[in-house]
């Protein structure tokens, strides 16, 4: 049986300065993610492994290029799944994490709850020892600019998603 | 959006996805990531899933949920993308993006927005993309 590992850096209208910069991150998270496979790693295990990679890379909206939230605010979500044993774990609206996507495990493998939102997940982040990272290590300049630019010429939630936006 | 999906050697399947959000949201907003049967879904018996795209619209018709529906009634895992994320453009207007693997090791990564960032490693190979039908 061959091992497959396939990994997404987001569907929007991503623009030419950043097209290259995504595909050499895509590609270096799936070849982390295959590493694991190949030592005889299991499937959640290079999953995990895949998307903290695409976390730690600013150059994707999750983990440390996260999206500004209209306050200013990071809020990020994340969800794993077990197809061996349709164990799932999910974080949302989680607040100064630096890889949500291992939070979710811990939801998964340390609660019987499929998701925890907000204060909550924060609360079980700390109960299990998972530090916190300050909000300005999630959001890049860049991020900081286009939120900037975004408040100050488009009132609202820009919903133009299929040119504009991204998710 | 970020997001991963894949098959060991033992035929077990998984899927995992992250992501910040939209920029400028209301607080407290949520799209499908962390939503199972949307953002993601996994199911050694089906296949794996990891969604990206318009969250709104993929909660709307659980986009993982669907593809994986198509599959069990014998598509391949890129027809039954195409045909899941067609019908979420014909329904709700809404375009996206979805990867998934088998527990045979089909994979595929499809999306109807301009553009999508997708790598693929298969028996030590590397496969990678951006451009639609790349």
């Amino acid at each position: 049986m061959s091992a497959v590992l396939v990994v997404h850096g987001g569907a929007w209208a991503i623009p030419n300065d950043l097209a290259q910069a995504s595909v050499e991150g895509v590609k270096a998270a799936a070849c982390g993610g295959f590493a694991v496979l190949k030592a005889g790693g299991s499937a959640l295990d290079a999953v995990e492994a895949a998307v903290m990679g695409l976390e730690d890379n600013g150059v994707f909206n999750a983990g440390h290029g996260a999206a500004l939230n209209t306050d200013g605010e990071v809020e990020l979500d994340s969800i794993i799944m077990d197809g061996r044993t349709l164990g799932c774990g999910a974080v949302s609206s989680v607040k100064n994490i630096a890889h949500p996507v291992s939070l979710a495990r811990a939801v998964m493998e340390k609660t019987s709850h499929v998701m925890l939102t907000d204060r909550g997940a924060n609360l079980f982040a700390e109960s299990i020892g998972v530090a916190t990272v300050p909000t300005e290590a999630l959001v890049t300049e860049l991020e900081r600019t286009e939120w900037k630019k975004n408040k100050t010429y488009m009132a609202g939630v820009v919903e133009d998603f299929n040119a504009q936006a991204h998710d | 959006t970020v997001g991963a999906v894949a098959v060991d050697r033992a035929g077990n399947v998984a899927c995992a996805t992250s992501t910040g959000g939209i920029r400028n949201k209301m607080v407290g907003r949520v799209g499908d990531s962390p939503v199972i049967g949307c953002g993601g879904y996994a199911d050694n018996l089906s296949g794996a899933v990891s969604c990206t795209g318009h969250g709104e619209s993929i909660l709307k018709v659980t986009l993982a949920r669907l593809i994986l529906s198509h599959i069990e009634q014998g598509k391949s895992v890129a027809e039954a993308s195409q045909l899941a994320l067609q019908y979420m453009g014909d329904r709700v207007k809404g375009a996206g993006g979805a990867i998934v693997v088998s527990p045979s090791g089909q994979w595929s990564a499809t999306f109807t927005t301009e553009r999508m960032a997708w790598a693929a490693v298969e028996d030590g190979v590397l496969w990678y993309g951006l451009e639609p039908n790349e």
